[in-house]
């Protein structure tokens, strides 16, 4: 059982102690503003009050003996900086600091900070994705060149089967699951899970797990 | 071609603009902010000074024949709805709006947003998601029970080959890839991707790519 302190408690800190405590995970929540404290009470193990930076506050609240702490304050580096340091030096394992530019997450790496984390970029990175490739409905980087994404079937693959269709030689990409509705099924209810059996057809609402370089992926769309 | 505009250049809106113009499409940047506008005006297509509830001051500018519109004003409900309504009146087919709270989002769907974006949310849910599981280095979810991950070779596993791991039958997962680092390959570079071969031992440094159900990976780790 991991315990974790959660640093700054605004929209990016509060939901991340949240749902850490709500898997089971032991969760001190910390933030100077008292109001986020009252609210955050109930939804983890501790929340306290304090200035992040006064290294003797944390101490007495026992924020030297966690595992990993996410310092999620977002508008003062100062702050995000000095409190980066003190937890290191208080002996936390792992740190993970708050970067709202590129330079920051340089400087919070040179003074201990194990990850950054950069909530607003890193969701602006996703959404610009799926709005630059909204014909791939799921994305996961495999690496910087490959990746499993989610089709839906084009339209020039339908009625045809796996084995018609050669992916593999067409496009150097594999097929590793198809989602499909079955026939009576709620439209809230997702397509089931299946892994492809070469000689069905693919149908017209099918959607296909593929995997490849994303340039053999890229032409698929 | 897609045409953008992005409205409210915060963190969040500021990255998305920058990132869609950089990939080509056509971006239109508006903050009231003309400090926020100099900053961005060389990296999206037309930077903008003026406040997004204007409706005359967006048809001015065009904005109501792009065909998405993005939200991203972050501290002012009415701004975001107002903004939300007027872009769906000027016609704008696909329009993002940001949600702060789940009753916003709710509110933004009642009022014609198509859909609603909460970065620091979204990037919550990842990291817990990460900190809770750090075993799944990666993560795809397929449906609300079933997912692709990554994990790193369990030691049990190493040594063998997959038909004797038989983890179709003993776990009902399938390995859909394995990363494998070649002999001489500097630590930079990642590992290779590569279709499993079934006959072929495990190694330790190996990276498994699986798929399966939620419960089933986890038995795993
Ligand atoms: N020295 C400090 N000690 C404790 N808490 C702090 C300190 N400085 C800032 N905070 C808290 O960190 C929280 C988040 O910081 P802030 O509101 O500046 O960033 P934000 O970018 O708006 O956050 P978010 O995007 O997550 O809502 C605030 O609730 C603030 O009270
Ligand atoms: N009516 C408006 N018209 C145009 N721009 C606006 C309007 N209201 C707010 N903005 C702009 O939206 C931008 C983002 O909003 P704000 O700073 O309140 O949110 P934030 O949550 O701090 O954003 P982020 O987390 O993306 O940095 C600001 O640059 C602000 O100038």
């Amino acid at each position: 059982m991991h315990r974790f302190a959660v640093i700054g408690l605004g929209r990016f800190g509060s939901r991340l102690a949240a749902n850490l405590a709500a898997s089971g995970h032991e969760v001190i929540g910390i933030d100077r503003d008292t109001a986020l404290i009252e609210e955050l009470r109930d939804r983890v193990t501790l929340a306290i009050s304090l200035d992040a930076t006064d290294e003797q506050a944390l101490i007495a609240q026992g924020v030297d003996k966690v595992d990993t702490a996410i310092v999620g304050i977002g508008n003062n580096f100062e702050a995000i900086a000095l409190t980066t340091v003190v937890l290191k030096q208080l002996g936390v394992p792992r740190v993970i600091s708050r970067a709202v530019t590129p330079t920051s997450a340089k400087i919070l790496a040179k003074i201990g900070a194990d990850e950054v984390v950069n909530p607003e970029d890193e969701s602006a990175d996703r959404w610009a994705n799926s709005l630059i490739t909204p014909q791939f409905r799921n994305h996961l980087e495999l690496d910087p060149q490959h990746s499993i994404v989610e089709i839906q079937t084009p339209d020039d693959w339908r009625g045809k089967n796996l084995i018609e269709l050669n992916l593999r030689v067409e496009y150097n990409i594999h097929v590793v699951a198809i989602k499909r509705r079955k026939p009576d099924q709620p439209e809230h209810v997702p397509p089931s899970v299946m892994i492809p059996d070469p000689t069905s057809a693919l149908r017209e609402n099918d959607i296909l797990v593929l995997m490849g370089a994303d340039k053999d992926l890229a032409k698929t769309v």
